[in-house]
């Protein structure tokens, strides 16, 4: 049965949605049946992937119970890959959620018929910029949280906080078998002595989890959302697509050792 | 009486601390008396101004109906700046802000006494990344919203919704004095044309809304956080306390003209 991965982190705009997109195509490009969850309401992951935002069409409706996520399910131009889509409806998911019995496990309800679907081995799940209850439904009903964290130092202020927030989700109960899976730095920028300086923070503080590829700032990534493509679409041979087939590499030994 | 002018946008990583936290700094040397309230549970625009996050100092109290406001407004080393600190029990807020009555106008009741101290002419509000119960207060209690828009495609996909809002605001009456105040463009990168495409984007559908200062990426802008400064303090010659300075003569002229 398929595993459960969070892209997450409540700091804004540290490349949860571009990791969650390309390293989910890298994954399909070896031979791995991946699906990408678009758990937040801007529905960044959908148009990266050249999905329109259609109302009715995404998690929404599933995770507050009304039909069920598999229906949801669409498939990418690429083999082997996957999307279940957001729409902007979703950001009433928090405040209805609120007031449920059992509202932190709607997701995890949600995606345990589909873990058997599809022959799937992996979901990913992108997470939005906060550590509400959407983001808390997506770290129970995850296996792995991978944190993004972008090179820059106030990105770095805030990863105890989300670190922090696994261990109570596993100790209260919530999701027993969370654990963090690992931290992908992103915009690494060869230039600058802040993008080392945070390197050698992160490295020094939880070398563990901290996996060796650094994602380099690229143009060539953030253009390739407006044309609705994955890195390995619109620029297979650059420094960008290169970065995410070797973090992929990695994820991929990490979590399913063989 | 102050005006009230939030910084918002639900894209994260846009540049909203950065440039509250600038312009802020900006507005008080000028001379005009600013108050910034860090309305983010990440509480990313007090450590940039050197302050520590600590538990019970800052709005999450009055926010909750703990305390008034003016009693946790602290002085900053420069002259004509305060600080209302946040925490992360803030996170909390929007939780508990969902069952009152009045649940929007919180902060606006809160900030309602302080425009009459300390001789405040403005009070800037830097926002979460999300459309939630905390950003929708502050957008409650501003006369204006500043968007700040990061030069990139993902960015530029959020802008209509955050607008959308702010119609919304208006026209149901939860502050129908509420208008867009304008649009600051961030992070351009003059050796990408992305930037250029984003740039003449939104020139073309928001011309009266985008202010005509750029502020250029430079990494001393993400430097100064680490040592507790603004640009103005960190690197006031560089390029982003020009762009800033700039940017804050823009924004005065336009809310208070003479
Ligand atoms: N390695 C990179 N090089 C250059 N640009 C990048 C890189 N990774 C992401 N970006 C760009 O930076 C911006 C932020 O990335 P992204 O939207 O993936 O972050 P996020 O964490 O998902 O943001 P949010 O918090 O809003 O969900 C986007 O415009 C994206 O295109
Ligand atoms: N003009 C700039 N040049 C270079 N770096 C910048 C610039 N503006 C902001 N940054 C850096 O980019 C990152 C994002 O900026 P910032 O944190 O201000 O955005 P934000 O919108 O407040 O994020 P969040 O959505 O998490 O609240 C930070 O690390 C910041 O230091
Ligand atoms: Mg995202
Ligand atoms: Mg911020």
């Amino acid at each position: 049965s398929a595993i459960v991965v969070a892209v997450g982190n409540q700091k804004g705009g540290v490349g949860k949605t571009t990791t969650t997109v390309n390293l989910g195509h890298a994954f399909a490009a070896s031979g791995v049946p991946t699906l990408i969850v678009d758990l937040d309401p801007q529905a960044n992951a959908t148009s990266a992937l050249g999905f329109e935002k259609k109302p009715g069409a995404g998690i929404y409706g599933p995770i507050t119970g009304n039909g069920s996520a598999s229906e949801q399910v669409q498939a990418t131009r690429s083999e082997n890959l996957w999307i279940l889509p957001s729409e902007l409806d979703l950001a009433a998911a928090e405040l209805e959620l609120g007031g449920q019995p059992d509202y932190l496990l709607k997701l995890r309800e949600c995606l345990s018929a589909l873990k058997e679907d599809y022959g799937l081995s992996l979901i990913l799940v992108d997470c939005p910029p906060t550590l509400g209850l959407l983001s808390m439904n997506a770290l129970c009903a995850a296996d792995y949280l991978l944190v993004t964290l972008q090179c820059e130092y106030l990105a770095l202020e805030g990863l105890g906080q989300i670190l922090g927030v696994v261990d109570q989700l596993r100790e209260s109960g919530a999701n027993k078998d969370l654990k963090v899976g690992g931290i992908a730095m992103t915009m690494f920028d060869n230039r600058t002595r802040l993008s080392y300086d945070v390197w050698e923070e992160v490295g020094t503080h939880y070398p563990q989890l901290m996996f060796s590829t650094a994602i380099p700032r690229s143009v060539r990534l953030s253009e390739a959302p407006s044309h609705g493509q994955t890195i390995f679409e619109y620029d297979p041979a650059g420094p960008g697509a290169r970065a995410y087939r070797n973090l992929a590499d990695e994820v991929l030994s990490r979590f399913f050792p063989q």
